[in-house]
Formats: C-alpha cells, structure tokens, sequence
C-alpha cells in the first residue's frame, strides 16, 4: 500500500545520504570505524533498493523506478572507485569519483522527491 | 529480445515543434518495441538540459538522443556519457567535435543559406533585414544565422540592421520585434530562425499595420505558421522534418545498440516554402 | 499519525515545486495563464503549511519544522518580489529574486527530505 | 519574553574544540531561555557552510553566530544576511570587513604572535620550524601563521621550513607531519595552529623516537592535549576559551535583540602555557 511504498522510498534517501557522509569522513578522518560503517551502510541500501521491485514499482511508475533502482547503483559504484582510488592514493580519481557520487546523490534524492509527489497524486 | 530504455532530450518539452520530434520517437519506439522516455527543461535552459542528460546516464539507459546544443559545454559531457557505455546521438542540432555516434536533423548552415538566398530571390532594391534568433548561445541557430548572412553577402543591396533573441518563445520573439522596430523603423525584412519566431514577428507586424511592407521568412511549419504563409501575413517559412528526426532517432538507436553499422551524418530534408508550395 | 504527516510534507513539496515552475513559465512565457496558476498554487501552498503547526510539529521536531515554516514564508516573499520586479521591469532585480526563489525552494526540498527521514526513525 | 532561536554554525559540528563552543553557548541558551540550533558541515567545507548560514537566513531564525572563515566569500553573505534584518555576530574567526555586529574570539594574529615569542623564549641556538596550519583558506588560520612568522622575525636563528595543512583534523597533521619529515629531516619544531595539529604532529614523532629532540606548541586544551603537555612530549600550547565564546555569543546576541548597546570587539583571554603552569 501507499504508505509502506512511503517508508521504502524514505528509507532509501535516507541510506543515500548516510552512506554519502561515511564515504566523506572515511576520505577526510581516514579511520577504519568509519570505512566500516561505509560497509555496513551500503550494504543496508543494496538490500533496501531490491524492496523497490517487489513494493514500488508499478506499471505507471515504471520508467521512473527502474531510472531510481540504476541511479542507487550508479551511486554505490562511484562510492566503491573513491574508495579503491583512495587507498590506491591516487587523488584525482579519487576526488573525481567522490564528486560523481556527490552528484548522483543529488539525483537520487530529486527522484525521491518526485517519486514520492507520484505516489500522492494516485493516493 | 529486450527491452531497450531510451531517453529522449529536447530544448523544451512542451515547444510545438519538440511535440512532432516526440511523436515520431514514440511511433518508432512503439514499432521497435521500447521504452521511450521525454525528458526535459520546461523553458530553454542549458543548465537543467545538462542535469537531464547526467541524470539519464546515472539511470543507466540504454541510449540518449539530444541536441549538441554547445560545443563548449556538450561535448565534455556527451563524452563522458559514452565513455560511461552509453551511447549519444544527436538530433536537429550536431555536435560535430563530440564522439557522440550519429547526427539526425538539418544541416543548419545550408538551411540558413537557403533563407539567404530566398530572401534574395523575393525581393528588390534596398532591404534591411532584421533577424530574432532563438537562442545566441545555441549552435543551430548560430549555424542558420551564419549561413543567412553568407547567403546574402552576394549582393550589397541587403543589410542585416539588428539581431535579438527570443528564447525560442513566441512573446520574446513579439517583444524583441517591437523592440527592433522602436529603434529602427526602417526595417522592411524579418528573418525567423527558431519555430516560434515568425508567429511573434508576424503579431506585431499586424497589431502595426506593417504586414504588407515587410517581408517575412520563418522556421518550421507550425500549423499557425502555414496559417501565416496561406493568408500572406509572412512570404516564406524554411521547413523541417521533426518527425522524421524523431522517428529515425529511435531507428539509429535501435541499429547501435543491434551493432549495426550506421551513417553518422544523417541530414534530413530542409528547402524554403511559399504560399504556392502549399498543397 | 505518521501517514498523515507524509502526506502533508510531500504535498508541501509538490506545490514548492508548482510554484516554482509557474513563476519560472510566467517569466519566459508572459502569458497571463500563468500568472493565474501562480496565484492559485501560491495560495494553496500557504494553506498547506498552516498545517504544519497543528499536524506536523511536535516537541522532537519543533526547530526543524518553525525553520521549515519559515522558509515556505521566505520562498513566497522572494515569489512575490519576483513577480512585482518583473512587472516593473527591473530586469536586475526580477533576476535577483528569481535566483533567491530557486535558491529557497531548494532549501525546502531538503528539509523536506530530513523531516521525512526523522519521521522514519520515529515510525 | 520571546523565545528567541538561535544558529551556532560551526566549522566542523563534531570537531572537539567546537563541541566546547557548543557547550557554553548551550548552558547561556538555557539560562536566557533560548532555542539553541547547532548546524553546520560534518567535515569542514566552506560550501556546506555557507549554505547552512543561507538555511538558517531562510528559516527567518532571530540570530546568527558563525565564524568568518573567509573575507571574500563571507563578506558579502554576513552582509546579506543583516540586510535581511537577521543579526550577525562572528565567533572564534572574524569578518572585520562585513558589517557583522559584533566579534567574540581570539585576537588570532595576537595569538601568534604569542606563539613565535614562546618558541624563540624556549628554545636555543638554530631551529628550522614547520607549520601545520588548519586550512590555508581560513582567516584565522592565517592570522595565527602570520603573527608567528612576524614574532620569530626578530631573531635570524628561527627559520620556517615548511608549512601544511590539516584540514582541521588528526589524522592529517599526522600524514603531514610525517610527509614533512622524510622530506625535511632537519626540522627541529613543530607549530600546530588548530586545535588536533599538535595531537597529530606528536603521534608522529613518537612512532618516530622524535619526541625529545624537537619542540613543538600547538593550540587549545583539550583532554589529550593537556596529557602531551603533562608527559612532556608537547611543550607548549596556546589555550583559547571556547566554552566562554560560546556562552557569550549567546549573551550578546540576546542584548542585541534586547536593543542594548553591546561592545563590537570581545577579545576572549590566549596565553601560552607550559607543563608548568598546569594545575
Ligand atoms: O531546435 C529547434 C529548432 O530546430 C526549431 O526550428 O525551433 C525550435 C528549436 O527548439
Ligand atoms: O577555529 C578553530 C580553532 O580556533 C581551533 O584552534 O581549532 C579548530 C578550529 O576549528
């Protein structure tokens, strides 16, 4: 229902976000606590976006779920190059990717947005 | 045999000529079976058309068909998004320096030089033309001003005597010709460039009384504007194929992603019009 | 209840984005029509957040939720100005005020998207 | 009485010495009957930072209290901010230029000029010295570097030979401290100037078996500063009084809106202390 479809989307901006500000402290701080808390944050929002192809995609929504499920992907991949760059400590990859996941960040929590504003007008 | 996911970005999504690019993406995209996307800025706007672009790369699709609006700024980005393995075409405006694999549209410089020479060929004596351009910043309208400008350089009688831009809206393009006409009076020629443009030039030629000493040349075929050209309110109109740019976008796209091989340059048809082409 | 708020903040959303785009069409467009649609979803985004204060706030959220009221407030302002520049003519000024708008609505949308993502944690 | 909201933006929300300055401003908060908002980047960033300032200005909050990290870009935000009618007052870094009412910190320049003295008083004969500074973008950070160089000047003996930057954090002036070394192995003093440099630089010479034969003076007390002072492998630091400029931030911004005259500079103590003068 509308409300579960609510909670999902939400969890899911929410993870985007924790797991933008892990990657940020690991690059800045550099402390191990906070590399694993990257781990278990990503892993949280990998789980969270399969909900999104058995709860929130419909045959009206579909276009722009399957966009949002490819968008977190693209996310986590540009999050796993900084950190691969990171450590390699090759500073131009790493800081190109860090922005790359900055921006798509910024994508997937427009998509929410208009996702969510979807979901009010078919409630 | 799959599903392929291809997004379409035009200028402005709810321009009346990006309508009939549209509509031939989604006939093709209905034959071919895929998933056509149209997404876009609501006014022209190259930030938000940049920002649609990246978002559909994040989104992974499978292809992107836009216009190469400016070299500056498009084909870093057109790059990017093929060196990500997705594949980019343009249409109705190239991006000649990108890698982007096909161009489908007009060749704006010769579609300019045909309204150069049209004008020349309709008219005699002195003429000071004044050109409303969709866009400054927009490499096809540049491209129709330059080869306008070519054209009538054959002959000193013509004089380009102002240009402004309308932001491919047809009130802008009203505005900007009364702003012209304020100042220079003696304009006896407007040349359009975007679709809209000649349906603003002509308002105000008519709300003036001027509509039948200044002559008009335009883009596109708008059913307003074949209205124009039927009842003499402008002389002439360059057309285009929208919907074919459309449609064969999505055709391109298909053969790519097949691993086909295709043309790269793929200009479709574009020739001046008048009143007695009219069918 | 829980539902009853996400509705609220994502209708709020919706209509800041409405708003939004209604001015942005008015400016490049000129045409009255939008003008009239600017003047109806302006005014059903100021009744919309009077809702705020007797279905959304409550003592955890109070900061957040006055901050978020008052940028809705701020939002409108710059609307207005907007609109009062650009019928004057003060190409400067209307441009000024554009930017702010586009700079608020921004801002809203991300609160937007925090007071989600603690009601989440609430739930 | 109004229930006046403030915004404490801070450099870094988490950093230790900030969460000082969050609780003194707290505990006047509370005193005064005040809504405390503490925001601001997780990691420093001038961007996020600004913006969190644009936010609080948006959410029409009654008073601003934040550093002046940057003449040229906070200028004309503080500036826009007061024209807005909210009130300004900077806190621990100044703005000397905007028109922000009041500032309560440090004399930053004063601070180290202090620490160049304290360097030349406790040391002998040629030093090579190098620097970690916070941010190099940063007033106050520079304000600290330049009263230092301009207080070692006055003896030939003291020579700068490298300078990095932190990013206010540990773990950098670690990195930096540890990149200066292999690359200037003669250095024989260090000077920290925000609060976690000489936490890190210290870390370093120990894992090194430097710590007796090279000085160094940071900045602040914090726990584990104090600790290196006590065991001698820091010896000397400049102490700051956060707690203080958070709770008077607080104090005059509320005699601010209580339409009271208030003092435009409050200079907080600094001083530099040795192991001797701990308690
Ligand atoms: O690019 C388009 C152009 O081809 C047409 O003529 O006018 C509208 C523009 O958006
Ligand atoms: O500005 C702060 C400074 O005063 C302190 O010394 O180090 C941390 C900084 O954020």
């Amino acid at each position: 229902d509308s409300f579960e479809r609510f909670i999902i989307l939400n969890q899911i901006s929410k993870q985007t976000t924790e797991v933008h500000e892990s990657i940020n402290a690991y690059v800045i701080e550099k402390s191990p606590r906070y590399l694993d808390d990257y781990h278990s944050l990503r892993d949280q929002l990998m789980n969270e976006k399969e909900k999104l192809i058995g709860k929130v995609e419909n045959k009206d929504n579909y276009p722009t779920v399957t966009n949002y499920y490819n968008m977190i992907e693209s996310f986590l991949e540009e999050c796993e190059r900084t950190i691969e760059a990171f450590q390699a400590e090759d500073l131009n990859q790493y800081s190109f990717h860090l922005n790359e996941a900055a921006k798509v960040s910024r994508f997937i929590q427009d998509t929410t947005l208009s996702l969510l504003n979807s979901e009010l007008t078919s409630y | 045999k799959p599903n392929y996911h291809l997004v379409l970005v035009p200028e402005e999504i709810n321009n009346d000529y990006w309508k009939l690019v549209e509509k031939g993406a989604r006939s093709a995209a209905e034959k071919l079976g895929v998933t056509l996307e149209y997404a876009g800025p609501k006014q022209a706007n190259l930030e938000e058309h940049m920002r649609t672009i990246e978002m559909a790369a994040a989104a992974k699709v499978d292809g992107i068909m836009t216009q190469g609006l400016s070299e500056e700024q498009f084909t870093p980005l057109i790059n990017s998004t093929i060196q990500k393995g997705i594949p980019v075409i343009t249409v109705d405006t190239d991006a000649p320096k990108s890698e982007r694999l096909a161009y489908i549209g007009t060749d704006n410089y010769y579609a300019g030089l045909l309204a150069g020479k049209a004008l020349l060929a309709d008219t005699e004596g002195e003429v000071n033309v004044a050109i409303i351009t969709g866009r400054f910043d927009a490499t096809h309208q540049k491209l129709r001003v330059e080869g306008f400008k070519d054209a009538i350089k054959e002959q000193d009688r013509v004089k380009v005597t102002a240009i402004e831009d309308s932001h491919i809206t047809r009130i802008q393009a009203a505005e900007k010709t009364y702003k012209i006409l304020q100042e220079y009076p003696d304009v006896t020629a407007f040349y359009g460039t975007s679709a809209l443009d000649a349906i603003g030039i002509s308002q105000v030629l008519e709300q003036m009384g001027k509509t039948d000493n200044v002559y008009v040349i335009g883009f596109d075929i708008l059913p307003e504007t074949i209205k124009l050209l039927q009842s003499g309110k402008i002389e002439a109109t360059v057309i285009q194929q929208p919907y074919e740019m459309g449609y064969r976008s999505v055709e391109t796209m298909v053969q790519i992603l097949e691993g086909k091989t295709i043309d790269e340059i793929n200009h479709t048809e574009t020739k001046v019009i008048h009143r007695e082409d009219l069918p």
